[in-house]
Order: C-alpha cells, then sequence, then structure tokens
C-alpha cells in the first residue's frame, strides 16, 4: 500500500483538484485507493458528491481514536475510489492536538490497520500546521502541486525544509513523488517564466505533465464529479490522466 | 483609526493582493495606512518589496509583546503606507497562543497604542485559526474577497458563521465592510454564475467594482511592487482605485 500526501502551504494552487483527479485515475486504472480529506473545508468530499449530512463519522473520528478507520471509509460513485470524508469538526483539530501525546503521529496510527487498498491520497488544508503534519508523517512519498505564479514560487522553499524537518524527527522514508504545475498557461510570460525556474532548480523531480487551466475542471466539483468523469475528454482531464501514468511509471522505478 | 480585516479561509481568492493594493490605494488618496502582515507566508511583505534579512521584528514580535507596535513598523517605497512585516517565526505562533491567557485579544491589544493613521489594513492566513481570529476581534470591518469559483463559494457559509460568532463572543461592533469578487472572468459561465448567485444572496454588501483576471496583477509581486505601482494603467489597478473609492464613498455613509 502506498500512501502520497498532496500538500502545499500556499492557498489555492490545485491540491483538491489534484488529490482527486489523481486517485480517481489511479482508480480507473485498477488501482484500489482512498482518498483522505485532512481540510476542515472539505472541499474533497464535495469534488466527490458526499453530502454533508453523510459525514458524520470521517477524518475527525479518525484522529481522535473515537472510530476505527475502516468504520469512517464511505463510497463515492467511482468504482474503485473510496473516500474519508471530512467534516467542519475538523476546524478545531488543531487545538485539541496541540496537547495531545503522538499528536504528529495520529494519522499514521489510525491507518496501522488499513488494509484493501493499493493507494492512499491524503488531500491536506493550506498551512504547515499539525493537521498537514500529520499528512506528512504518515506518508511515505509527497506530491507538490505548484501554480505556476510568484507567490507559489516564493513559497517552495519553506516547504521543502519543512518535509525535510518531518524525515530528520518523524518519518525518515518521506520522499518528495514530484512536483506538478497547476494552471499552466503557456500564453502567458509569467507562467513561462516560472516554469522555467522550477525545472532549473527541481530537475526531475518536476513531473514533465502539466496540467493546463481548464474551466472544465473548475466547472466539475459543482456537480460533485471529479473532472475525469464530469468531461474525460477536456485537456484537463487528459493531463490528470496523463500525470496518473507518469507517476506509476516512477512507482515502477522505485 | 478604521481597522480593516481582509479575510477568507478558502485559499488563493486574493486576499494578500486585495490588501495590498486596497492599502495602496488608500495611500494614494491621501489617508495615511498600516499594512499588518498577519500570514507566516509573508507574500504581503514581499509584494510590499521588504526583504527577508529587514524582517526581523515584525507581527510575530508585535503578538507576543516583545516589542511595542511602533517598534515593528518599517516605511515602504509608496508614500503614506508603512507595513508591519511577518517573518518565519509566525508559523509557530499558532501552538504558542493557544495555551496562552487572551489568545484571541493579543492583536487588538497590541493596537491599542497605535495612533497616527487613517486605515490599518490585515492580511490574513488561509484559515480559521487563532489568527485569523485575532484579525476578526481587532479589526472594525471585514473586507471578504472571493474568487468566482464553485469551492470558495462553498466556504463562504462557514466564513460568515464564524464573523457571527466572533460577534457573539469578542467584537460586537465588528462588520462586513463588503465582498469583493476577484479574478473575474466575464467570459467564462461559471464565473457569471458565481457572481449572480452571490449578489442574489449577499445584495448590497458585495461591492459594484469587480477586480478583472489580470496578469499585470500576478506580475507585480516579483518586483516588490503592488499593481497599482507597478502598471497604474493596467485594468486590474484601475479596478482597485475603483474598489477603494467605493469603500470610501461607504465608509462616508457610515
Ligand atoms: N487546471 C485547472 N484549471 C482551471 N481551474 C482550476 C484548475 N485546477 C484547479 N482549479 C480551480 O482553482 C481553484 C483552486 O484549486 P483547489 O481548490 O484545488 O486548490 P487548493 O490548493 O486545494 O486550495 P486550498 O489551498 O484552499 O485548499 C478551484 O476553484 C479549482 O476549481
Ligand atoms: N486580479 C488578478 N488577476 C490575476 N492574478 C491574480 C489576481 N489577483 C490575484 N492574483 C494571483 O493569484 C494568486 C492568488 O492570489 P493571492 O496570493 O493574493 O491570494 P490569497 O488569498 O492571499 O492566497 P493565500 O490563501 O495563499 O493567502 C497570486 O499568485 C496572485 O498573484
Ligand atoms: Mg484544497
Ligand atoms: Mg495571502
Amino acid at each position: 500500500m502506498r500512501i502520497l500526501a498532496v500538500a502545499n502551504q500556499k492557498g489555492g494552487v490545485g491540491k483538491t483538484t489534484t488529490a482527486i483527479n489523481m486517485a480517481t485515475a489511479l482508480a480507473a486504472v485498477r488501482k484500489k485507493t482512498l482518498l483522505i480529506d485532512l481540510d476542515p473545508q472539505g472541499n474533497a468530499s464535495t469534488g466527490l458528491g458526499i453530502e454533508r449530512a453523510a459525514r458524520k463519522v470521517g477524518s475527525y473520528e479518525m484522529l481522535f481514536g473515537a472510530h476505527d478507520v475502516a468504520e469512517c471509509i464511505l463510497p463515492t460513485s467511482i468504482p474503485g475510489l473510496d473516500v474519508v470524508p471530512s467534516s467542519i469538526d475538523l476546524a478545531g483539530a488543531e487545538i485539541e492536538l496541540v496537547t495531545m501525546t503522538r499528536r504528529e503521529w495520529r494519522l499514521r496510527d489510525a491507518l496501522e490497520g488499513l488494509s484493501g487498498y493499493d493507494y492512499v491520497v491524503i488531500d491536506s488544508p493550506p498551512s504547515l500546521n499539525l493537521l498537514t503534519l500529520n499528512t506528512l508523517v504518515a506518508s511515505q512519498s509527497v506530491i507538490i502541486p505548484l501554480q505556476c505564479e510568484f507567490y507559489a514560487l516564493e513559497g517552495l522553499s519553506l516547504l521543502t525544509r519543512t518535509i525535510q524537518r518531518v524525515q530528520d524527527t518523524f518519518n525518515s522514508g518521506l520522499d518528495i513523488a514530484g512536483l506538478v504545475l497547476t494552471m499552466v498557461d503557456r500564453r502567458n510570460n509569467l507562467s513561462i517564466q516560472v516554469e522555467e525556474d522550477v525545472r532549473a532548480h527541481f530537475g526531475a523531480l518536476v513531473f514533465k505533465t502539466v496540467i493546463p487551466r481548464n474551466v472544465r475542471v473548475s466547472e466539475a466539483p459543482s456537480f460533485g464529479l471529479p473532472a475525469l468523469v464530469y468531461d474525460h475528454r477536456c485537456v484537463g482531464s487528459q493531463a490528470y490522466m496523463d500525470l496518473a501514468k507518469e507517476l506509476l511509471r516512477r512507482e515502477r522505478q522505485r
């Protein structure tokens, strides 16, 4: 079982969109996949069509041990893809976790008993708080979505330093699966410039596949569907299928 | 002295861009303005050209009482606009605040001694954590930037409920100065649809001025300048000037 975090403290860079569509693409190539929504906003749960009323038992209950992980899992409309939804209770998790023992290990401990999945994909909130720390401690690899914008570039060194600290203190096996450029618009000089800088600095860690800005991708969540299901022919969906294939090629070379 | 929070827990909706350009527009019409960067990412400090090395004393030091607010203020290259920068120390503030007395009031208490400004604008991080709570408790009004996207719309009810709770428990004078639609692209149906929904639901609270998606706006931070200074003739800058004028008209009617 491979556990992948999707993380970047910069807001709005495509974490949720990447988590949902990568998880869907993996399920489409018959990898049994579980998506865990660890963001109190609950966007990944919404993007997979989970009604608010159905989120009574989810990632909050899993973190605080009230329920076994198996009891927090819901099926989605996509064959081979299940989800642990997030509810608003998770917004209070940060303050509750601070004074708990093993506060960085709660998610990793909760996933100990999990089986039956090839991949687990974890969506995290836009911050380097205890929820994101739990995600990094529980994961084997991190996928870093990166918008081709200046502020997004600025935050990268903080993120890579945090990953380094998690490797040193909590999870020596953690590695970076790759950086994926999102909402790319090759007609725009800033986007081209940022892509060049990132490839120059991170080299082969940057996936060759880029995700173009594509309005069909941002329409999909209002129907509770991944872009891959809402419109599998659009350029955004094709890009996410290509990204999943590129990830699987890298996985085979591990 | 009017204290305005710029807040929305959804990531990447244009909080920092709005805080910087509204503060610059207010300074341009001779309102002495202070921008406080309360986001550990420090994007507002970068967007105003403050070097990392110059951020040794800033919002972290102000919150934890090590320094008087006056000692945390730096000038910017824009006449009439000063800034309290943020440094990476702020990333640890959340955990430190949890166990402190008056943990929600730290910013409000720190600003008690401040004078000499017409406006204070506070940029907050993408979450409803103690830093954002401090911002809402310290402010008289909240400006809510909103991207015309589905996930951004989903988070609004959580934000307005949080503002209601702050009014009831900590700051009865807090009101919503307005919602401002950002990165608007009227060629895109989703954008039009979201704008219609928001205006139907929030009525006159939504500023008439909308901020269009404009690449010049996203280029400006790489030069450490507000869009209004980088390219005052571009449509994004014009929109932020219009927004500031609309805000001031509302202020006069208070
Ligand atoms: N390739 C794309 N083309 C167009 N729009 C996109 C694309 N990817 C994401 N979006 C839209 O951009 C916005 C931000 O994406 P998303 O919410 O996935 O980012 P995030 O990093 O998860 O945000 P947060 O930091 O709030 O968790 C969303 O409204 C989403 O629908
Ligand atoms: N009107 C606009 N046109 C084009 N790009 C914009 C516009 N406004 C903001 N941007 C860009 O969109 C990205 C997100 O904006 P910004 O960083 O201001 O949002 P934020 O809400 O402060 O993000 P965070 O949640 O991470 O604090 C930035 O790269 C910014 O340069
Ligand atoms: Mg998200
Ligand atoms: Mg910001």
